[in-house]
């Protein structure tokens, strides 16, 4: 059975998308077998790992009936398969409002693939629609990436209200997998302060890693690869292989 | 009549609150009586304009019949008004989506109190659902804020199309007030790469006022301020007195 993950913030621009290409890339890279699932109309995950005009995707399995094993495809790493994405998604929110049991629907997909990774990695949309629930519906735990700045540690509070609610109505078992800090910048006196404030509060829920802010995490898509595969000796890449093993050895963090 | 301009783009962390935020700042600063409206449930306009648990707001106007009048408060710049957000309104999406006419909920909100206002600017959230149609229906123009960066860049055509669409079926008058790069940074080819393939092909589309990427637009919120009362002399808020006086001058870009 596959350790479920679901990579969540409702602010934007914090760094899921980079986490969940570059952690899943890492644990793939260390032998594991890792499915990616983007569940973000944006599609980020799926451009960003050089997949061009996938069918069928996440969409049609939610819409058309398809079978995740169906929407499955490879990426350049061996060990990393992905769940595509595509922009049909932004409707699923009215799409999906009558149907019963939405909430449930990734769960579901999810259960008859499960047995063969060891990591599943859900990549959420900026927002706490129908998607995001269902990803932390079909989730065992949540990682939340925060941006070292005002706004993302403002919102993490909310957040957190968020995940006890899922925990309440749908999910008793969701966990926090951890909050990693983001575009740490050590040259800038707010990304100290918020870091500060954020470990103050939240204490071992939040990751050793610390992700810098480093140029070939923001190159990397635009080679359609994970900056593992770009620029491997990158800060942004090194950061992420010692976050895969920080994830492999601590487990959920509460 | 005031001139009501949609701050949008769904790609998450761009700078459209900054940019609501800075811009409307800016034009009350020169004697134009401006009012913010907030729609984003993470109510980061309300917050970094020192805003703290206001009622009753734009969830109220929606869901329980508030005018716009009622909701409307002051902030520390005299010209600037705002209507703030709250968490609830993340229910929104639900709660309105069986309400006859739901896309014009915020035009009609808006029509007994635009002749009090210059301008109106709507700051969106990173999602393309109810809330940003409301905020696209109502409105005579779009300014979107793009990152020089390769996620933001990629998500542009697809905004473009969604435009387009809103045009077709609820407002034909619906220009494009402008593209705005955002956190614009001239040591790194990334940033430079970006603004280069944007430029050639919106060409006068995009301002030519550029915003750097600078770190007092980060602190400002923090203390409850616009950039420009925090530290009128940084970079970052030049930047937006700039934007404002081609706001002024130049009109709609297409
Ligand atoms: N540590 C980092 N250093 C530099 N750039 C980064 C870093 N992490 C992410 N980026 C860049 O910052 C932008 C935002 O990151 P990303 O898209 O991963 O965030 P997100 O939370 O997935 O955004 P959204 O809310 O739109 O889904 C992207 O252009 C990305 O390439
Ligand atoms: N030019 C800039 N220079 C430095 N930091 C900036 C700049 N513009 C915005 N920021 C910071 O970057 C983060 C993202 O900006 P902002 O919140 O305005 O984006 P947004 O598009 O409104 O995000 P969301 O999609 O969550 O609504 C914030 O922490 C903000 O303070
Ligand atoms: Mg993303
Ligand atoms: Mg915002």
């Amino acid at each position: 059975m596959a350790k479920i993950v679901a990579v969540a913030n409702q602010k934007g621009g914090v760094g899921k998308t980079t986490t969940s290409m570059n952690l899943a890339a890492a644990l793939a890279l260390s032998h594991k077998p890792v499915l990616l699932i983007d569940l973000d109309p944006q599609a980020n995950a799926t451009s960003g790992l050089g997949i061009e005009k996938a069918a069928p995707t996440i969409y049609d399995c939610f819409i058309n009936k398809t079978t995740a094993r169906e929407a499955i495809v490879g990426t350049a790493i061996p060990q990393l398969a992905i769940i595509p994405s595509c922009h049909d998604l932004v409707a699923a929110e009215i799409e999906l409002s009558d149907i019963l049991n939405r909430e449930t629907l990734l769960k579901r997909l999810i259960d008859d693939i499960s047995g063969d990774y060891n990591v599943i990695i859900i990549d959420c949309p900026p927002a706490f629609g129908i998607l995001t629930i269902n990803a932390l519906v079909a989730a065992h735990s949540v990682l939340i990436p925060v941006q070292c700045e005002y706004y993302a540690m403002e919102g993490l509070g909310r957040l957190m209200e968020n995940v006890e609610r899922i925990r309440q109505s749908f999910n008793a078992n969701l966990q926090l997998e951890g909050i990693l800090l983001t575009m740490w910048d050590s040259r800038v006196t707010l990304s100290k302060q918020v870091s500060q404030e954020i470990r103050e509060f939240f204490k071992e829920k939040v990751y050793r890693s610390i992700i810098p802010r480093n140029i070939a995490l923001a190159e990397a898509p635009s080679y359609g690869q994970s900056a593992l595969l770009y620029n491997s000796a990158s800060a942004g890449s090194q950061a992420y292989i010692e976050l895969a093993k920080e994830f492999l050895t601590h487990g959920e963090k509460g």
